[in-house]
This record gives C-alpha cells, sequence and structure tokens, in this order.
C-alpha cells in the first residue's frame, strides 16, 4: 500500500492494488463463459480493503498512537485484508490451471467448478462489493442465479467429481464414501465391531443400573 | 448399487482423465494405483479392525508396526524412498492420516537437516535417512507459539569446551506440541536463542540428541514426554521437551547459514528468512494436503448423498436422493470446488516453492520472503476454509456423519489442527498483512 500510494513499482504478487481498474462492476454484462469479470471483482474487494487498512493505519498513528499500538487497533481490518488477498490469489491460479487443461472434457466440467467457484466467493465477500457501489444488488442477484444454474449443471458429475480423487476404500476408511455404495449393511458389520457388543450384558447394568432399578 | 452405477453413467468426462488431471500426470495417477492394489495384496499393512475402535495405545502400537513393515517392504512393494509422492500415498493408504512415529522424522526432521546443514555436518543426514537415529522438530513451547522472537530457551556458547549449553529456564520455556517427540524420537532439531558472551543472537536450530540410542532412555539433562490426548491425530506422540544445562558440541548448531566459530565469533545468515526454510517448506505442502482433506470429507458426502433417499419433491414418485436438494447441493458442490481450487493452488506454490529453494541454495534470496508472505495467507485461508467444507460434508451425512464410520471425524481433526500449527492463523494473516501496507 506504502509502495503503491508513493508510485514505486510493484512484483506480480501485489501488481492489482496499482491497476487501472473500472468503478463499476461489469459482471453482468461478461459474454458467455467470460468470468474475468468476476476476477476483476476479487482484485476490486482486495485492492479496496488493503488501501482502506493503510489508510485507518496512518489515521491511527497521525493520532499519537505508537506503530504497534496502531497495528493492534488495526488488526481485524489488516486481517480482513489479508484474506481477500489470498482469496484473489486463490482464484486467480484456480482461473489459471483450469485454462491450462487439454482434455476437453475435464476442461469443461472444470470451468463449470471454477465458475460456480468465482460465484460463491464472490456472494460470500459481497459486502466488500456492495458498500461503494462497485456491484448493483441486481448483479448480485445475476451471480446467486448463474451459481444455482451451475448447482444443477454439476449435478450429474457430483459422484464423478469426487471419484476423480481416486481414493481407495482403504485411504478414505470411511464405511458412508464406500465407492461401491453398499453404505447400510457395512454400517450395521461395522457396529458390531463395538467392544460394547463383546458381551450381551455390560458390567455396568449389576454393577449400578440393577440396583438403581430396585431402590 | 444400483444409484452409485446410475451417478456414473451420468458423468460428462472421463474421471480417469480427471484423476490425471489431479494427480499431475497419467503416469502418476497410474502409479498410485499400483501402490493402492499392491497393500491391497498385502494383509500384513492392514489394520485388524477399524482404527475406530482402538484405544490411544492400541492405536499407536498399530501405527508403529504398519510404519516399520512398511518401510522394511519397500523394496517388495517396489517403492523407492526416493520418491516422496510415492511413499506419501504409500502411507495414506497403510497408516491413514493419524499419524506414526516417523511423521515428523519424514516431513520435518530430514527436510530440516537438508536445508540448514553445513559440508561439514552431511553426517547427520545420512543417519537420518538410514534411519540410525529417529527425529523431530522442537520449536514451539508451552508459553510461545508462533512468536518465535519470545522463545525462552537458550543455547549458551561456551568458548572454553565448545560447546552450546541448552537450558530451559521457566516452566513456559518447555517445549510442548512438536509431534513425535515424546515418545518416539531419539533426536530432535531445537529452536534456541543463541546466546555468546551474555549477547543474545534471536532463535537458531541445534541438533540435540534426547535419548539413548539402545535404551530409549532420556538423557541425563532431558526431561521428555506425551502432552496427552488430543481432538485428533492421537497415533503421533505430541511431546514435552526441557533442558537443565544440557550440552552440545559446537558442531550440533546447524551452520548452513549462522555460524559459531571455535572462538565464539559469530557470523549473520544472508537473509533473515532463511531460518524459516523448515516451515516455509511444510506450508508449502499444507495446502495440497488440506485440498486432499476436503476431498476426503467430501468423497465420503458426495458418495453417501447419491444413496441415501429421504423425502417426496413430487408426490408419489417415490424418495429422493437427497444430492437432488438444492441445499444439498449448495452445501457440496461449492465445497468441492473449494476442494479443486486448493488443489491447483497448492500445485501452482509448490512450484515456486522448488524454484526459491534452488535460487536460496545458490544464495539468492529475493523471492523468499514474498514467499513466506503468501504462504502465511494461504495456510490461514485454506485451513480454515477446510475445517469448513469438512463440518458441511460431516452435516450433509445427517446423524450418520456423526458417527465414525464416516471417519469425518478424524479427517476434521487433523484438518483444523492445520490452524493452529505452523502458525497460528491470526498471526498467519497479521504477517501477511505487514507485506501488504508495505506493497
Amino acid at each position: 500500500a506504502n509502495a503503491a500510494q508513493s508510485g514505486e513499482g510493484l512484483s506480480s504478487l501485489v501488481h492489482y492494488l496499482v491497476k487501472p481498474h473500472e468503478k463499476h462492476s461489469l459482471i453482468d454484462k461478461e459474454p458467455n463463459n467470460d468470468y474475468s469479470a468476476h476476477l476483476l471483482a476479487f482484485e476490486w474487494a482486495a485492492r479496496r480493503q488493503v488501501m482502506k487498512a493503510y489508510e485507518r493505519l496512518l489515521s491511527l498513528t497521525s493520532r499519537g498512537l505508537s506503530g504497534e499500538e496502531a497495528w493492534n487497533e488495526n488488526a481485524v481490518e489488516l486481517n480482513r485484508a489479508a484474506r481477500l488477498h489470498t482469496r484473489l490469489y486463490i482464484a486467480q491460479k484456480f482461473y489459471d490451471s483450469v485454462h491450462t487443461v487439454v482434455d476437453a472434457g475435464c476442461r469443461a466440467v472444470l470451468e463449470d467448478l471454477l465458475h460456480l467457484h468465482l460465484n460463491y466467493e464472490l456472494i460470500d465477500m459481497a459486502y466488500y462489493l456492495l458498500e461503494d457501489g462497485y456491484l448493483s444488488s441486481q448483479q448480485l442477484d445475476h451471480m446467486k442465479e448463474d451459481m444455482y444454474r451451475l448447482l444443477v449443471k454439476l449435478r450429474p458429475n457430483a459422484v464423478s467429481l469426487v471419484d476423480s480423487w481416486d481414493y481407495s476404500d482403504r485411504e478414505l476408511r470411511s464405511v458412508l464414501g464406500r465407492k461401491d455404495g453398499h453404505v447400510y449393511e457395512h454400517l450395521y458389520k461395522w457396529a458390531q465391531d463395538s467392544q460394547l457388543n463383546r458381551t450381551q450384558v455390560l458390567p455396568s447394568f449389576e454393577k449400578y443400573l440393577k440396583p438403581m432399578m430396585k431402590e | 448399487h444400483p444409484d452409485m452405477a446410475e451417478e456414473r453413467r451420468k458423468a460428462t468426462f472421463d474421471t480417469d482423465e480427471m484423476a490425471a488431471v489431479i494427480w499431475g500426470s497419467k503416469k502418476y495417477m497410474m502409479r498410485r494405483r499400483e501402490i493402492t492394489k499392491k497393500v491391497e495384496e498385502h494383509p500384513e499393512l492392514h489394520d485388524p479392525y477399524s482404527q475406530a475402535f482402538m484405544t490411544r495405545e492400541e492405536g499407536v502400537e498399530n501405527a508403529a508396526r504398519k510404519a516399520t513393515t512398511m518401510i522394511r517392504m519397500l523394496d517388495e512393494l517396489g517403492v523407492d524412498p526416493l520418491q516422496f509422492e510415492d511413499v506419501f500415498h504409500l502411507t495414506n493408504e497403510v497408516i491413514g492420516i493419524a499419524g506414526h512415529p516417523l511423521a515428523l522424522h519424514a516431513v520435518m526432521f530430514i527436510p530440516t537437516l537438508q536445508a540448514q546443514c553445513s559440508d561439514e555436518q552431511q553426517h547427520w543426514i545420512d543417519l537420518a535417512y538410514n534411519r540410525r537415529i529417529i527425529g523431530t522438530y522442537a520449536q514451539t513451547e508451552m508459553g510461545h507459539g508462533t512468536n518465535l522472537k519470545k522463545l525462552e530457551t537458550t543455547a549458551t556458547y561456551d568458548p572454553k569446551t565448545q560447546e552450546f549449553v541448552l537450558h530451559s529456564p521457566t516452566r513456559t520455556s518447555m517445549k510442548w506440541w512438536p509431534g513425535n517427540l515424546g515418545k518416539s524420537s531419539n533426536h530432535a532439531v531445537v529452536v534456541a536463542n543463541l546466546v555468546i558472551n551474555g549477547e543474545n543472537y534471536g532463535p537458531h536450530n541445534f541438533i540435540v540428541q534426547l535419548r539413548d540410542l539402545e535404551t530409549h532412555q532420556p538423557m541425563k539433562g532431558i526431561t521428555v514426554g506425551d502432552i496427552g490426548p488430543k481432538l485428533a491425530y492421537n497415533d503421533t506422540d505430541n511431546g514435552f521437551l526441557s533442558f537443565d544445562h544440557y550440552r552440545i558440541p559446537r558442531l550440533n548448531m546447524l551452520m548452513k547459514h549462522a555460524r559459531v566459530a571455535p572462538d565464539g565469533s559469530y557470523t549473520r545468515p544472508p537473509h533473515a528468512k532463511v531460518g524459516y526454510s523448515a516451515m516455509v517448506y511444510v506450508r508449502t505442502h499444507m495446502i495440497t494436503h488440506q485440498a486432499m482433506f476436503a476431498a476426503y470429507a467430501l468423497t465420503t458426502a458426495v458418495r453417501y448423498s447419491a444413496v441415501r433417499r429421504q423425502g417426496e419433491i413430487k408426490p408419489g414418485c417415490g424418495e429422493v436422493k437427497i444430492l437432488d436438494y438444492q441445499t444439498q447441493q449448495h452445501r457440496l458442490l461449492p465445497q468441492l470446488a473449494r476442494a479443486y481450487a486448493f488443489m491447483f493452488t497448492g500445485r501452482a506454490v509448490k512450484s515456486v516453492h522448488a524454484r526459491v529453494d534452488k535460487d536460496v541454495a545458490k544464495g539468492k534470496v529475493d523471492e523468499m520472503a514474498e514467499l513466506h508472505y503468501i504462504l502465511s495467507g494461504l495456510k490461514a485461508v485454506v485451513t480454515h476454509l477446510t475445517g469448513e467444507a469438512i463440518e458441511q460434508a460431516r452435516m450433509s451425512c445427517g446423524g450418520h456423519g456423526y458417527s465414525k464410520a464416516s471417519n469425518i471425524f478424524e479427517i476434521y481433526g487433523v484438518a483444523i489442527g492445520g490452524c493452529t500449527y505452523e502458525g497460528e492463523n491470526m498471526v498467519m494473516l497479521q504477517q501477511l498483512a505487514k507485506y501488504l501496507m508495505r506493497a
């Protein structure tokens, strides 16, 4: 923030702090399957929060607080800035990685997942986008509708998307998550291994429960 | 199962192709399957019964049995111990995620020695690599976690004997939490404040023998033991450790970067962050591991949601799969998207780490700090969101998700351990914030 305000050069990790940007999102005006305006919204939220946290830090020190005191008074805002920066980084890496996938079938479903991710995360952080009018409530509704559309579109691929992680039943160690789907028979079989089932009558019955019933 | 078969018929993509995308290549996907098959063929690598029914002692013993059997069988299994990814997958198959006595030896002890030993200290790497010694990494103290500056353990140099005297001056200075420190390890890389002629040079790494190699009894001047049961990861003996004026030779300070000469003169490391290499290494791998934890829980939740039927959407049409409810889709699919996002991000950051690591070895440390900061943010955000994802997966399984039969309890417990180990998340965010304010 300091370097950005002083016009110094910034590394690619934080270049978005000085990147020219629109005042309002174009999220509902994107051509089909182009979610670049979504990524710009992540940048907007991160940039705004970083600069706001920075300005608040300066304001606290100008009121006579020491650097450490001002930092502590501003820590929640600073953490929010760090989170938004990181969520931007994750979104960018997801976006870049999906666009390198060659197999058309995989790429198509990964794009659906990516678009779901971008909508879901931006809806989750909408506060930062609505606050200064960067995003309108209509655009927020547009993202919600797009998210619901993507849920329906992804639904038939749901099981195959988890199958693709290729976990064996041994690795997963989950009766509920068995690859063959035969959950209920195995749930009963698993319960039979319980130590409490080694005898029909537990010692606690003779020791405590039976005397209680006779009291 | 007809419901699962129906689900698999509906897919619009090839799951083998996708597995190759997830695991980096078709070759490695096949390799994973080979390892899975070999483990299946060897009953001595299996659990005698579900880990969920084991007491802690049974779990620790079972993990030790499987870990040592697995190591002895590496040749037979055709697994090269130098192939990190193969060993990682083999370990997940055989041991699972609740830990084992050599867990920290492989992921913290050896990488730290590799990153911090000078040329004349390479024998430590050989000893560790050949498992002649068992080690861990002991940094955190009972009263001091992430804040390295406030560690209390001291290593005071005595030029007369050319030794460091390790000492724990207070109860809060006791090392507390390091995995495998309590009962398994006989050596540890210990982080202590270097003191020469009364001057404190800050935290440095020292290799310290904790237990006799024959009897496994603690060395004189060492107090060591297990800290007790935890939320999860109970097959690992997280430990406590304190020193009572315990002496180690000068060359037991890891001197690749900072050095202390026999006369006590000190040479600074080229960059303040090089001592953090072990942490940076672990955080790099944590991102993909967290993606895997989320994917474990979501695999269970999505599959179960495809066979569990409840309620009717259209009267008379029969009970529907719970995965057909919008709320269930909204609960699971965005979390699944996150698991994929974290996996891709983890892979991207691993490749940055590999490049930076090579640069650091050549003395070029420019990108190390930037990597350290973004990993701090990633570690905090990803562990937190993974915890959320696993909890959503658990609840989406209804009551059965609460049963240990789902194994989600262990996945959750192990994954959210990541919110506090390797740096508590609030502190991690503050570290990234510092960088952002400067930028």
